[in-house]
């Protein structure tokens, strides 16, 4: 099943 | 000092209609180039970035950079409050703790002001990589947002696939299944009406669409919305504010374990 993912794992904190 | 006056209220009234129910509190950042807001929701999973650059104000001071957190359900309670004609005001005082918000009717025959305090917000803000994105679609906002809205009533999720042939939305539920394709297509009369996609590889991505609903609340600010979609990269859903900036949602993809 898909998995939801987090904005974390595609940008860093600024 | 800060005073921004902004001939077409409406937008502002917009802009908060189609980001309070997605973000609770949020740091407007306000400098030379424009009024700004980047926010997450509480799950960190979309994003929302809005820019009003500067130059669409008909007055525009900013005499330093300045971070305004405020509660969006507030700040939605007075804009409501400006009539749709209004022309409203921001203003703020370097290092106070509240703005407040000025409308004037078309005839200057009745003057408001609202004050809100301001809050302090710890907020992350996110580095956001410019991407050639795979692919990138143009279509009527209109359209999307009866597509996002039909299949969320079959569906709590939805494919988007892009190819030559065009873009696929495609969900299943308990009672079955949809797919609804958009394809290419070139309105000579009204561009608003055009379907066009670009696309360097086909892209397919699955997205939950509570989210997506809820961004397509911005569609009274734009007759056209801009999917930009990469292989396992979050999704740019973009509205243009006409003149004067955009509101840009990021959502997360959902990915096989």
């Amino acid at each position: 099943k898909a998995k939801q993912s987090s904005l974390f794992t595609f940008f860093k904190k600024a | 000092m800060l005073e921004l006056r902004l001939v077409q209220g409406s937008l502002l009234k917009k802009v908060l209609d189609a980001i309070k129910d997605l973000v609770t509190d949020a740091n407007f950042d306000c400098s030379e180039s424009g009024f700004s807001l980047q926010a997450m929701d509480s799950s960190h999973v979309a994003l929302v970035a809005l820019l009003l650059r500067s130059d669409g104000f008909e007055h525009y001071r900013c005499d330093r950079n300045l971070s305004m957190g405020m509660n969006l359900t507030n700040m939605s309670k007075m804009l409501k409050c400006a009539g749709n004609d209004d022309i409203i005001t921001i203003k703020a005082d370097d290092g106070g703790d509240s703005v407040t918000f000025m409308f004037e009717s078309p005839s200057q025959d009745k003057v408001s002001d609202f004050e809100m305090k301001l809050m302090d917000i710890d907020s992350e803000h996110l580095g956001i990589p410019e991407t050639e994105y795979h692919a990138i679609v143009k279509m009527p906002s209109a359209e999307f947002a009866r597509i996002c809205r039909d299949l969320s009533t079959i569906g709590d999720t939805v494919v988007i696939s892009v190819s030559k042939d065009g873009v696929k939305f495609s969900t299943s539920g308990d009672i079955g299944s949809a797919n609804v394709v958009c394809r290419q297509n070139n309105s000579v009369d009204n561009k608003d009406n055009e379907t066009v996609i670009e696309m360097n590889e086909p892209v397919s991505l699955t997205f939950a669409l509570r989210y997506l609903n809820s961004f397509t609340k911005a569609t009274t600010l734009s007759n056209t919305v801009t999917l930009s979609m990469s292989k396992e990269l979050p999704v740019v859903v973009e509205y243009k504010i006409a003149e004067i900036g955009h509101i840009r949602f990021y959502l997360a993809p959902k990915i096989e374990d």
